[in-house]
């Protein structure tokens, strides 16, 4: 499904050069399910905004579903990001002025949903992540992790076959936290595909396999027995 | 040091009211080390903002060193946050267009330090989180983690005898997590205040207490051994 072969990524500072990604070699099955893991900076965020389509490699190659990514046009980009990939933010991304239920709903526009349709859909999204008391509020008018779970709505309510989510828990307390991993455990036995980053290895252990990340480069990638 | 009695914090969204907080009393002594936690929307970062002087309460009586908070004018409130108070932000608040260097020099620009003392303390305190190679980089040039750790290096460059952490590590993996606790833990020991919000257990038990929020009203508050 994603076929990756030294993937790097330099950002040109013009004084500097970062190399965020130093040639990454990594392939992502169909109902895959992949926790990201390694230090802050070690390339994490980039790698999914590659995967995600949302940034292009410097050098290296990216399939997904056999589709040479790098020869694709910025129309069949953009249809990738809208129908196949559902991304949560590291810093939320919301629209500052929009409420709750117009952020979620953002997405079923784009897929050309009637407007009875998408406020039912982006409703139920709301309500699977505990936020039903909260659609009418503004990002700002809500908790860190309220805003957390907005995004994580909004990544999943096209139902998306892959769904990158960039330490979606980060700011969850633990029960919170878990009722977020059983949402997403649901929609892997629907078959989709999951790719998260995280920092907290028991979050990461509700994953089939980790991928560990140091200095732009693969350490290691091994499945796991689930608990 | 800090004396709060019935704090209530109501938002009034026309519409609706939310009773962020509902009555709630803690105090906290000088050189005190207290872990905030609670489920998400549970009022955590609401009492941070009316301890940290950035917002007032709705009822309910605040005293700082033994002044009545709720008295005060704007000018002495803004002397609090800019002499007494360093604040690392939930969601950062990082200026957008300037360096980190620039972001850890604000403090010291408003306490009227010379250019080349602020430049060098700013320094100091970038390394102190470990991005002594990234401080000519601007916010969006930089990882999650990275102006997580800029958020935490300006609220500590004026040495502020109160430290309010909302989530410090949210995005920081375990090794550079404990790093920034070693480095509270190091402040802690000169006698400052420390008061962190985490929804991470492990977190919290660096600190000398654990309070526990819920509904926004205190459930618990604990002394803990630390390990
Ligand atoms: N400006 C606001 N206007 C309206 N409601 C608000 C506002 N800020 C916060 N709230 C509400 O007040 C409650 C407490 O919010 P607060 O940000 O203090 O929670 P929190 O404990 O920090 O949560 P988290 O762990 O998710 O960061 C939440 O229900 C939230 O929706
Ligand atoms: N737009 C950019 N311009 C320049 N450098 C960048 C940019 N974005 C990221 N970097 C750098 O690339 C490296 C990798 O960043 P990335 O955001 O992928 O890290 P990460 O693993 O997600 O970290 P974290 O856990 O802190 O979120 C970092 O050293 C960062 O400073
Ligand atoms: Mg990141
Ligand atoms: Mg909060």
């Amino acid at each position: 499904m994603i076929e990756i072969r030294e993937l790097r990524k330099i950002y040109d500072l013009g004084a500097v050069k970062v190399e965020a990604l130093a040639g990454v070699n990594v392939n992502i099955l169909e109902n895959d399910y992949v926790a990201i893991m390694g230090p802050s900076g070690s390339g994490k965020s980039t790698l999914m905004n590659l995967i995600g389509c949302l940034d292009t490699a410097t050098s290296g190659e990216y399939f997904l579903a056999g589709e040479r990514v790098a020869g694709l046009s910025d129309k069949q980009l953009a249809e990738i990001r809208n129908r196949r990939i559902g991304f949560v933010f590291q810093t939320f991304n919301l629209l500052p002025r929009a409420s709750a239920l117009q952020n979620v709903e953002l997405p079923l526009v784009y897929a050309g949903e009637s407007p009875s349709e998408r406020r039912r859909r982006a409703r139920e999204a709301l309500e699977a992540v505990g936020l039903g008391d909260r659609m009418k509020h503004k990002p700002n008018e809500m908790s860190g992790g309220q805003r957390q779970r907005v995004a994580i709505a909004r990544a999943l309510v096209t139902n998306p076959a892959i769904i990158l989510a960039d330490e979606p828990t980060g700011n969850l307390d633990s029960k919170t936290g878990n009722e977020i991993m059983l949402l997403l455990e649901t929609i892997y036995e629907k078959g989709n595909t999951i790719i998260l980053v995280t920092h907290e290895e028991d979050i990461a252990r509700h994953a089939h396999r980790i991928v560990r990340l140091r200095d732009g480069l693969i350490e290691s990638d091994e499945v796991i027995h689930r608990a």
